[in-house]
């Protein structure tokens, strides 16, 4: 059987309410390790994906190995009836076709049970390979979300453009063309100048609209808008977003999730007729 | 003119 047990209601439903208009519905594949899963929307362009390590619960336990197919609009309406500071408890007994949700509140005063149907899904997993990228972009949540909705009033899709200088989003349409330019910020880079103490992968330092870019080669993609903006629905889960690109490859957009996990997408890109 | 790839042409599936 699964059960686990994470603090704060707000993670589980922020990870569900930043796919769900992507995936339609998807299996949750549960280990002693953690529960992750991995979808693509209907067209094949975006691959979201997400994983909870079993260490960022409160408690932790999985038996044997559990794909549980699920809705994401059933459980998006489940996650609804919890606050975001209740407790939740995720249980789902071995050939189940039931999971189980309890919410407490925090003074343990009120606890809610639901449950929802589970789907026989037929998984199909993508084999990404691991690959170094030849540009990795860091910058706070909120300005990448800030970005692709301002590049959204004028166009389509946003081109990026990766160099030593700074990386830049450009757009065009109707109405005209707009670009933004980050040049690279050493504050949210210090992690090599031996100040020490701040963990990896921390944002600490991080200015509100510094960008740091780490570059092997300049990179040059375009790529649609309309996902970025279903991708900037995990900000709110995230100090931070690390876009990570290498020319005529699929870029990835990830968000991690305070020490549980991360949510990451990964987003086909436009390519010449 | 660019259109739209999809993930297929890129990641396999095993």
């Amino acid at each position: 059987m699964l059960e686990a047990r994470l603090l704060q209601a707000s993670i589980l439903k922020g990870i569900v309410e930043s796919v769900k208009d992507l995936v339609r519905e998807a299996n949750f594949d549960c280990s002693d390790s953690g529960i992750s899963f991995q979808a693509m929307d209907e067209s094949n362009v975006a691959l979201s994906s997400f994983l909870l390590r079993a260490e960022g619960f409160e408690t932790y336990r999985c038996d044997r190995n559990l794909s549980l197919g699920v809705r994401f609009s059933s459980l998006s309406k489940i996650l609804k009836c919890a606050n975001n500071d209740d407790i939740v408890v995720i249980r789902a007994e071995d050939d189940a076709d039931v999971l189980n949700f309890v919410f407490e509140s925090p003074d343990e005063s009120k606890i809610s049970e639901y449950q929802i149907k589970l789907l026989d899904i037929d998984g199909e997993h993508l084999s990404i390979p691991e690959q170094e990228f030849d540009c990795v972009i860091k910058m706070s949540s909120s300005e990448f979300s800030k970005l692709c909705r301002d590049m959204t009033l004028l166009g389509q899709t946003v081109v990026i453009d990766a160099a030593k200088e700074g990386v830049k989003f450009s757009t065009y349409g109707d109405i005209g063309a707009g670009s933004v330019l980050y040049k690279h910020s050493s504050s949210i880079d210090d992690s090599s100048s031996g100040s020490g103490g701040k963990g990896r992968g921390g944002s600490g330092g991080m200015s509100a609209r510094g960008c740091s870019i780490e570059l092997r080669e300049p990179v040059s993609l375009e790529l649609s808008l309309k996902y970025l903006n279903n991708f900037t629905k995990a900000a709110p889960l995230s100090d931070y977003v690390v876009i990570s690109a290498s020319n005529e490859i699929p870029v990835m957009v990830q968000f991690d999730v305070g020490d549980i996990g991360y949510i990451r997408y990964y987003l086909a890109p436009q390519i010449k007729d | 003119k660019t259109q739209q790839s999809t993930l297929m042409s890129f990641f396999g599936t095993p």
